[in-house]
């Protein structure tokens, strides 16, 4: 454990829990993207079923738990809790554009060819692309709540935090993991454009 | 030596 990967995780942390309260407290899912959540769901499902296989420590338990927990929450008060909010006609990007290449690509480029490691690499590379259907949703209305946009910030500075945890790791561990390194590098890079426009404008995005 | 790919992350 590093600083770099303590504030990303706190940093995913505190996205999940924003995106959680806002459509709590507005009782509205207005602008967020219940396919991205789904996927989210899918990218903890599929990454922590060593929860069952192996202890690591009660931090890593505990974490993966919340995050598990919290993104099925999402998904339940996007599509049933709040369903009458849900901006069903601006949420139109195809999922199985992303599940299905990413699907493939864990296939054929993986650690192990195994059972869990191919859905952990699933995972990994799912997750550098689930929130390409809410940056299409907000590129499609053409406005971000400034709620939204902190959600969006704090996700994308938990990736670019574990490329800084990662450079760590490997000087002072010697650990080196390509495929998330890269995962990781393309995930961040999408945000870009997003942080530009978030330290530019400051608040809610209209483009 | 390179450890790779341990799984103690998030």
């Amino acid at each position: 454990m590093n600083i770099f990967r303590l504030t990303g995780d706190l940093s995913h942390l505190a996205a999940i829990i924003i995106l959680l309260l806002k459509i709590w407290k507005t009782r509205s899912c207005a602008g967020i993207s219940g396919k991205s959540q789904i996927l989210f769901a899918l990218v903890f499902t599929t990454r922590y079923l060593d929860l069952l296989t192996s202890f690591i420590s009660l931090y890593n338990t505990t974490m993966k738990v919340i995050y598990i927990g919290c993104a099925y929450a999402t998904v339940y008060l996007i599509y049933m809790k709040f369903k009458a909010t849900y901006d069903g006609n601006h949420d139109s990007f195809r999922m199985e554009f992303l599940v299905v290449p990413v699907g493939g690509l864990a296939c054929l480029v993986n650690h192990d060819f195994s059972f869990l490691e191919i859905l952990w690499t699933f995972s990994i590379y799912l997750e550098s692309v689930a929130i390409l259907p809410q940056l299409f949703m907000i590129s499609k209305t053409g406005e971000a709540e400034t709620i939204t946009t902190h959600y969006l910030f704090f996700l994308g500075l938990y990736r670019a935090l574990y490329l800084f945890n990662w450079i760590w790791r490997f000087y002072f561990e010697g650990f080196f993991d390509m495929i998330a390194i890269v995962a990781g590098m393309v995930q961040t890079i999408l945000y870009c454009d997003f942080f530009y426009l978030y330290v530019t404008k400051g608040q809610g995005i209209s483009l | 030596s390179l450890n790779i790919n341990p799984k103690d992350e998030l």
